[in-house]
């Protein structure tokens, strides 16, 4: 119904922008429909704009940056409508230190509600956990689990 | 509700049964490229109900079926097992629940999802181990909340499609949410 | 002409199956002519084992795996016909420790021949290298390069 | 030949002007997301002589011009140059080298190419401080392998893009080669 798509946009674009800030630790976003009249048909764009720097074209971001951004507006939704899984594979591969901080702390907080499963190679990722399991191959080709301790995970080959 | 664990046989790299358990809050998974991870979120699309071996990296769904290694013999069969306990406040909200198959050592808040695939092509879901409907399993999910939502699963390397994406493709963020 | 093409056909085969082997401590690959009678028109069909594994399709092959398999095919193609630079730009975003230090090995034996610019977050990578240069942005939105030494990337914000 | 240095000024996140040397072997850049890495490939390409923004992350070529921050106000042109030194078997090689034009103060076995490009949208290529066509400059790296081949230059998070090609699309490989 309008209405209820209406309320949805309206809830999407402050928390988005909300949740932009917190991962960028500053700057600013919003998501905008391309057409103000039409919230039955009309498509979204993206504004993204990081901290200290001039608002341009989505595209001219970095790696980081747009993979954060797309976390922001994924968080956005998930906050608004909370599932009781989420599963990232490797969300974080791309993102410096300070940035993976940021989204393991996130990660941490939006886990109070719901059950994340995250896979990383990222050592500040994996400090974030709550359980750890560790995969591996000893027999070629053959995978089995291993629950970990964070002192472990040298022997298992990751980062 | 909550998922209480996931135990993959036979499915992909997972040439013997593996059962990883869900507690609450983050749990990480690492490993070695190539060890099998990322096959853990596909056993995760493909018990919820995934219909596309392309979502699962494959051309035909029988790729999902361990198919041998220098270790290993190929196996017959994959399957993938889903446990969920659903709590309380989620059978008063959902008036009309899926009717589970009662089953004696199972109590009726906790619910154990099969999917099971034969070298010969015949799949078979199960519901308290009881041969049921791929509709039924899509029914308790809807009802239960874990119908995999858009935002639910994060492939790896595919986090960049929302904004790549054109913008008449980003509608599901408002419709999910609504 | 269908020589030379022929020539330079047969050579790449050869020389990506080393250098997989090589990136892959082990397994075997090969590309090959859709048409073998046609190597004028016919495509190039990708086929890749890891150590240990079963010849399937390539795109069950993880994240990791396509990387290196793809590093492979450019890296046996610069041996072939070497260019006076090469630059990467987080090409081992997506490998673990071990084929992370098979990539940096493999970067310096190039690097006789050619100049290497390599972008990375990856600490062992960057232990590959001849010069170090961090770019920095302590005024908003103004990229600036400072030249350093590898007791200093913790300083500028880096893995 | 040997690339000496690039310098980037007013090209994308570089507002003021930029050197790198570059020596033999392997160099390595680090930095935070979003700080300029990727715009150093972006500039090597440019003066490089791409023609495509799409290319360079754009979709209008005068956003490589530094468009200002919270720090620093836009600048009018964008400019990226190149010094490099050619070593004399590259002379022996190419009986009929482009002819460049003789500086003073340059050596004849170093060259320095550089791009700008104005707010206006004038555009100006320069082969040792005298104004050129791209056709010049194009030569030039033609005739010294200078030129951008398809694997000398991996952007970031294009990795795949082989493997997910059709195989039709990878035949590059052996005409490059050959
Ligand atoms: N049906 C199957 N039988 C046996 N092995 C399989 C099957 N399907 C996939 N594999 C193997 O599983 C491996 C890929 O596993 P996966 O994608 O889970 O790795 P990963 O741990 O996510 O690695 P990365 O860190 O590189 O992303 C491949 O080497 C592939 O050959
Ligand atoms: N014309 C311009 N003027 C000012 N800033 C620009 C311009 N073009 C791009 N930028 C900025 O440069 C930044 C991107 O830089 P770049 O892609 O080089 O980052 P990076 O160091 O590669 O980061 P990552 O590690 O995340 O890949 C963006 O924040 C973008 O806003
Ligand atoms: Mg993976
Ligand atoms: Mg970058």
């Amino acid at each position: 119904t309008r209405r209820k798509l209406r309320e949805a946009y309206d809830a999407l674009r402050a928390k988005f922008a909300e949740v932009f800030t917190t991962l960028f630790g500053g700057g600013r976003a919003d998501v905008v429909l391309t057409d103000e009249e039409n919230v039955l048909e009309a498509g979204l764009d993206i504004i993204a704009q990081p901290p200290g720097k001039k608002l341009q074209n989505i595209n001219l971001l970095s790696g980081g940056e747009k993979a954060l951004t797309s976390l922001s507006l994924l968080f956005a939704g998930f906050l608004l409508k909370p599932s009781p899984l989420c599963i990232l594979d490797e969300a974080d591969a791309t993102l410096d230190e300070s940035n993976t901080t940021r989204f393991a702390q996130m990660i941490r907080e939006l886990a109070r509600d719901t059950q994340f499963v995250v896979i990383t190679h990222n050592r500040t990722t994996m400090e974030a956990a709550d359980n750890l399991y560790g995969i591996t191959m000893e027999e070629p080709g053959a995978s089995k689990t291993i629950s970990l301790q964070m002192s472990e995970i040298e022997a298992i080959g990751v980062a | 509700m909550k998922i209480k664990e996931i135990e993959l046989n036979g499915f992909k790299s997972f040439s013997d049964r593996t059962v990883l358990s869900l507690h609450d809050g983050v749990t990480v998974i690492v490993g070695p490229n190539g060890c099998g991870k990322s096959n853990i979120v596909d056993a995760f699309r493909w018990v919820l109900g995934e219909q596309s071996a392309r979502s699962l990296r494959g051309e035909k769904m029988d790729e999902v079926i361990f198919q041998g290694s220098s270790s290993r013999k190929p196996k017959g069969m994959a399957e993938v097992t889903l446990s969920i306990s659903l709590t309380p406040p989620q059978s008063k909200d959902t008036g009309n629940a899926t009717e589970l198959p009662k089953d004696d050592d199972t109590a009726h808040d906790s619910v154990v999802v099969a999917r099971r695939l034969y070298r010969s092509g015949e799949s078979d879901y199960l519901l308290n181990k009881r041969s049921c409907r791929l509709k039924d399993i899509k029914d308790l999910f809807l009802d239960t909340g874990l119908d995999v939502k858009s935002y639910s699963i994060l492939d790896q390397g595919r986090i960049g499609e929302i904004l790549n994406a054109r913008p008449i493709d980003r509608r599901f963020l408002i419709e999910e949410v609504a």
